[in-house]
């Protein structure tokens, strides 16, 4: 099982609809401050279903959607879909892709998407349970979350140990 | 639960010592359950005394020390249940030139198993990507990807993507 | 005791906004009392929004665009009231090239004013100083200060060293 | 008035009297990771008299005393003595070079000394008050504060607006 791409329209930064292939072996991501890097982190954190704002750096999930600059403006949908290859057969569905789909209008709709057909966020989760895929999985490590691993509250790395459980 | 937990949490552990030693080149760690009887509870301490020096508590240790210390119990949980795909987001910041190689190596290691997306700032971690992005935002504000190759003679980060569209 | 609060509020907020607008080559910043009425007590607010970005509040910028905001800030202060010293421990970890270089002229700027010491892993900031000091620990956990001259051939921090005793 | 050297002695990871000179411009400390350059920011901040450990790293203060290591057995007290240059007269005693020192002993006994003369705590607060040396100022920048200027707690900041009203 492994990432093939991540398809990002609408998603903070990426008004334009943006395709990140990933291949085999080690991909770095890199470019100036502010211009996006950790915005497709997050884009993978919010398709992988992760409901707590905070976490995307948002107070509200609309956040997430393209909110404009001053000279484009806002958009009313954010959607990210993310590509696993699963000839291993390890996702528990008879297809050897597998596309995860997550779109937020602004009124506040979202829907979830298997394959092009819609489901729920509940499903989402357990297609990935157990695969080491998923927002709260040690696997999105995100800028500052380091320090926090050993930080004075020995229940903040708690989460990692029983992801792994 | 709680005997599962206690099974993932003696691997982890063990993992975490020998990854310790490798990325320190020596000296030693630990990290124990504060309050064993109620493994689903208990707060996580950690120990880590680098080669040569006296244990003084993690508090004592320098911010790069911190870093890898917590890379290496990250790496120690991947050993447990390796995750597919994981994305690391400028975990290298703290660290020095030979820190950085090491966390590298370790990478190296661990990439059979794992599809690493890696976002840095480093020069030594964008040269040892096998693909490499860059992300640009030439209207401000809006984000694009773009795929890169390394120019040794450019060492600015900002020319250095430039040249390929 | 109020009132000199307020002016120098007021003093450290235009500057911060002078200084804000030069490490970002455009954009705007402000700084607020929440309470006006209580300066003494009041929660202090900060605002920023880089060049051609729409404003989305400080929780959306990302590592090098808080971390600069931060140093604006803080320069911001040194103009209404100087250090004659100043020690910055890795300030520009999250800053890319281009940002450690206004980092820097900034530095330059204020240096007739104040000396600094700046701890850093940043070959950019290492090359800008007047002095360099190298601090070593050959024999483990003993610290040992050693003055250095920089080798632009020798990238490696550790080697870079070495050589001088 | 500006800082012409620091004598360290037995302070953390130096147990033997280091001497740091400071020229006018800017100094860069270097070197890897763990050997010692924040340790070289405690001791300034110690000195003008920092009276939480917290802010050193530490549970309680004899910890800032060298505690060994594998090879070398701990020391017993910790000195460190600041020199500032005073031809500006700006600090209220007749001489153009004031040393200001603290020592601290295993036995929890501390010293003051302003130019070898022993003092109390408070003589060394008033000698630098207003003029923004203090170990409370914005004049010393820690590891992991730029990050916490800007954090969601508007309270953070106020320190350093107050220092400088
Ligand atoms: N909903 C949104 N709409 C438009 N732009 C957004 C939205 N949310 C965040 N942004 C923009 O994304 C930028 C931050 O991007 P990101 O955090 O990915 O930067 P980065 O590449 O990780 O930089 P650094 O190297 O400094 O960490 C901010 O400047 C912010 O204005
Ligand atoms: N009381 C003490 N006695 C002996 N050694 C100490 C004492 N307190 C701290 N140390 C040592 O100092 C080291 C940390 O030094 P410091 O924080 O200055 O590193 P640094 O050069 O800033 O590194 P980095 O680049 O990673 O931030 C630790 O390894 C710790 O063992
Ligand atoms: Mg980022
Ligand atoms: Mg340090």
């Amino acid at each position: 099982m492994y990432l093939k791409r991540i398809d990002i329209s609408g998603f903070k930064s990426f008004p334009d609809p943006t395709t990140v292939l990933f291949d085999q072996g080690v991909t770095s991501v890199v470019g100036p401050n502010g211009c996006g890097k950790t915005n497709i982190l997050d884009s993978i954190r919010w398709v992988l279903g992760e409901q707590r704002p905070r976490l995307l750096r948002g107070g509200r999930m609309e956040e997430v959607i393209f909110s404009g600059t001053r000279q484009r403006p806002p958009l009313n949908m954010a959607e990210v879909t993310m590509v696993i290859d699963n000839h291993s057969g390890r996702l528990a569905v008879p297809y050897s892709e597998v596309a995860v789909s997550r779109r937020l209008f602004r009124s506040g709709e979202s829907e979830y998407l298997i394959n092009k057909t819609p489901c729920r966020l509940k499903d989402v989760y357990d297609l990935l349970a157990d695969t080491g895929f998923g927002s709260h999985s040690y696997s999105v490590i995100g800028q500052g979350m380091i320090d926090s691993l050993l930080s004075d509250n020995p229940e903040d790395r708690r989460f990692l140990f029983e992801e792994a459980a | 639960a709680g005997e599962r937990f206690l099974a993932t949490f003696e691997a982890a552990r063990l993992n975490f010592q020998s990854v310790f030693t490798d990325l320190f080149q020596g000296g030693e760690a630990d990290v124990r359950l504060l309050d064993p009887e109620n493994p689903l509870e208990s707060p996580i301490e950690i120990y880590a005394r680098p080669r040569g020096k006296k244990a003084l508590g993690i508090r004592h240790l320098s911010g790069g020390e911190r870093a890898l210390t917590a890379i290496g119990m990250l790496f120690g949980l991947y050993l447990v249940k390796p995750s597919p795909f994981c994305i690391l987001d400028e975990v290298d910041a703290p660290l020095d030139d030979s820190n950085t190689g090491r966390f590298l190596r370790l990478v190296e290691r661990f990439k059979t198993k794992t599809q690493f997306v890696i976002i840095t700032h480093n020069k030594l971690t964008m040269e040892c990507a096998d693909n490499l992005y860059g992300v640009t935002m030439e209207q401000p504000g809006v984000s694009r990807l773009v795929s890169v190759r390394l120019n040794p003679d450019q060492p600015e980060e900002e020319t250095l993507f430039t040249t390929i569209r």
